[in-house]
């Protein structure tokens, strides 16, 4: 795998936080307390040198909560994140992988995210299902196996709790897009403490989001 | 395709955090399109670590969940709205926001068919204030309303009051729609469907020739 800068080099979306109680900060999904990220390449794409394989880990068990997209031709880690949602209320990482979308590949696809689940709690050291997992790419294609499985063990090694950090992973989850887009925000609550709130997200065509 | 990941260090019980993250996802993700098209990935996950230190937020009705209930859908719409801002091809966002509707749910459906109207979007794409088009896919949401209630504002100049449209100056709409585009700025656009409590924005892009380039080229 590589973290090579120029395999993450693209412009950043526009701030468009609506304004509130809040005030925004740097830092995107490593803002708050607690979280590590990274982002790197690992020739998960089909062509260029983009970033393609980001990992998000809790450094204890968190609390977690989803919504998944509502068609029935759902991916296969849309499938697997469903599942362990049933049996757990807190989790400790979510991988996401840019390149292929793992859907449409039945049974085989269900298999490969459960081993790309298994091979991340082995190098993280924790439980399968603490272990969520999302894809976009190509639709109806094997993910590419051959270089997911190798480059999971190689991933702890390379998350931070920095912008930096949080940035590669933001570019590592896109496809067309043409910016990166993460954002945080920072309130006071009543009681006096400080919460943070980091994120990312990708998208740019086939955008309709239905999720439940 | 979008993903999102949410961290948050609040200290939150899993029933409050799930209830936020499913209100949030409503009012940012699910309200924004590009295509009309629904992903098979889709997926927002949140993951609360709880190292702020702050008394468990276990009461959704406490003033403390309210606050980061409306913290986390502040980011998530932030996030939301740089993707219709990303959307393939685009030259501008667009904003619908929907008043008047008998619910917040209703005026969501509306606005987010005004901001999905492919007719809509490609005349934004061509500066053309065409208010029609929008008020065709107000019409079209399959939310009931009095067609002689509604109203059409674009940026700063009232297009319909009333069900009727009005004689604005259309070089000067045109004008803003450009200027707008010229910067991947962000378009206006104010429904009014009658006088109930409902509110609701959706989020969009106009649709150029480049979308269907790219779409051509690249395979999903």
């Amino acid at each position: 795998v590589s973290t090579d800068a120029e395999s993450f080099v693209i412009p950043a979306a526009p701030d468009l936080i609506p304004d509130g109680a809040w005030t925004k900060v740097e830092g995107g999904v490593c803002a708050a307390k607690g979280f590590k990220a990274t982002g790197v390449y690992a020739g998960l794409r089909a062509s260029g040198k983009k970033g393609d394989l980001a990992l998000v880990v809790a450094d204890a068990p968190a609390v977690v909560a989803g919504t998944f997209t509502q068609n029935v031709m759902c991916a296969a880690p849309v499938l697997y994140c469903k599942d362990v949602l049933k049996r757990r209320k807190t989790v400790r990482a979510v991988m996401t992988n840019a390149g292929q979308a793992n859907a449409a590949t039945g049974t085989q696809g269900y298999e490969d995210s459960v081993a790309c689940a298994a091979a991340l709690a082995a190098a993280l050291g924790v439980e399968a299902d603490d272990v969520l997992l999302q894809s976009t790419g190509v639709i109806g294609r094997r993910m590419k196996m051959e270089a997911f499985l190798p480059a999971i063990p190689q991933l702890p090694a390379s998350l931070g709790a920095t912008t930096a950090d949080a940035h590669r992973a933001a570019v590592a989850i896109t496809t067309t897009d043409l910016v990166s887009k993460e954002a945080a925000l920072r309130v006071q609550l009543s009681s006096g403490a400080t919460v943070t709130v980091g994120g990312m997200c990708k998208g740019s065509g086939m955008i309709h989001p239905n999720m439940a | 395709t979008m993903l999102g990941v949410v961290t948050c260090d609040a200290a939150v019980s899993p029933e409050v955090w799930t209830g936020i993250v499913k209100r949030a996802s409503v009012a940012s993700f699910n309200s924004i399109t590009v295509d009309g098209d629904t992903s098979t990935n889709d997926c927002v996950i949140g993951l609360a670590s709880g190292a702020a230190g702050n008394a468990p937020i276990t009461d959704p009705a406490s003033k403390d969940a309210q606050l980061l209930d409306a913290a986390v859908t502040a980011l998530m719409q932030g996030l939301a709205k740089s993707i219709a801002w990303d959307g393939e091809g685009a030259t501008c966002l667009l904003e619908i926001e929907v008043t008047g509707a008998a619910s917040d749910a209703d005026a969501r459906v509306i606005a987010r068919s005004v901001a999905g109207s492919s007719l809509a979007k490609s005349a934004f794409f061509g500066h053309d204030p065409n208010w029609g088009r929008i008020a065709a896919a107000a019409g079209y949401s399959g939310i009931i309303f009095d067609q002689a209630e509604l109203g059409v504002r674009l940026g700063s100049m009232t297009l319909m009051k009333d069900g009727q449209p009005l004689a604005f100056d259309k070089a000067a709409a045109n004008k803003y729609l450009k200027d707008t585009c010229a910067v991947h700025g962000t378009v206006q656009v104010f429904v009014t469907v009658g006088k109930g409590p409902g509110k609701g924005m959706a989020w969009g892009c106009d649709l150029s020739y480049d979308y269907v380039k790219i779409n051509a080229e690249y395979t999903t």
